[in-house]
């Protein structure tokens, strides 16, 4: 699931 | 998003600002590495590669704009604004980007989680972002004297590092399978070349003086 990469922080 | 992550961001984003108040305002950028502001605009160009393809949030729209903004603006105001450039030390921050650059590109195309263009450069501005604060610290150690603006920028960096890893260790107790090993070290790597300075810092906060680096 994307929301578990870390490409969702910055 | 848990709290330390949003701490994070909000530390990292005064930081930034904090930098741009001090050059906007009083037209100064003295004891400021243009070397490091320079690799933190190629950091955050490779990192958010996919800003217009992957939405995850407006919140990280929003952030990735900014972020990519006042770091080019901070590049400009020390390269080119006629006051501003005056004020900045050439001959102190000497550090090369290559020395910087080169290693951390090549350790991306060998240490990376998928070999496609997107992933690398990703994956470098990882690495990059973990060294790039090296030529800020660098001239801090030789102008020793640091003014208060320049020092809570600092600061604030170690600070936003603090808190990601704080985020992780929370992410990796409360996500399944958030294992993410390139990140962690790169960001522990980058978080231990702020102990130093924390450690002055510390210690002229608890004697409330102005922050001296030991030569």
């Amino acid at each position: 699931c994307y929301k578990e990469s870390p490409k969702d922080e910055l | 998003m848990n709290i330390f992550r949003l701490a994070g961001d909000m530390t990292h984003l005064a930081s930034v600002l904090v930098l741009l108040l001090k050059i906007h305002t009083i037209k100064s950028c003295a004891g400021v590495s243009l070397k490091t502001q320079e690799l933190y605009a190629l950091v955050f160009a490779c990192r958010y590669l996919d800003i217009f393809t992957n939405f995850v949030s407006l919140y990280n729209t929003v952030m990735k704009l900014i972020f990519l903004g006042s770091s080019f603006s901070i590049v400009w105001y020390m390269r080119y604004h006629k006051v501003v450039r005056r004020s900045y030390d050439k001959d102190q921050d000497t550090f090369r980007h290559y020395f910087l650059v080169l290693p951390c590109l090549v350790l991306a195309l060998l240490i990376n989680e998928k070999f496609t263009f997107k992933e690398v450069m990703w994956t470098f501005s990882l690495y990059l972002e973990a060294v790039a604060i090296l030529p800020q610290l660098v001239l801090l150690q030789r102008t020793r004297n640091i003014d208060n603006l320049t020092g809570q920028y600092v600061f604030l960096l170690g600070a936003y590092r603090g808190l990601y890893i704080l985020n992780w260790i929370y992410r990796y107790f409360t996500e399944p399978h958030f294992v993410h090993w390139i990140t962690w070290i790169s960001g522990l790597v980058q978080t231990l070349l702020y102990a130093d300075f924390f450690y002055y810092y510390y210690q002229s906060w608890k004697n409330n003086q102005k922050l001296h680096l030991p030569a």
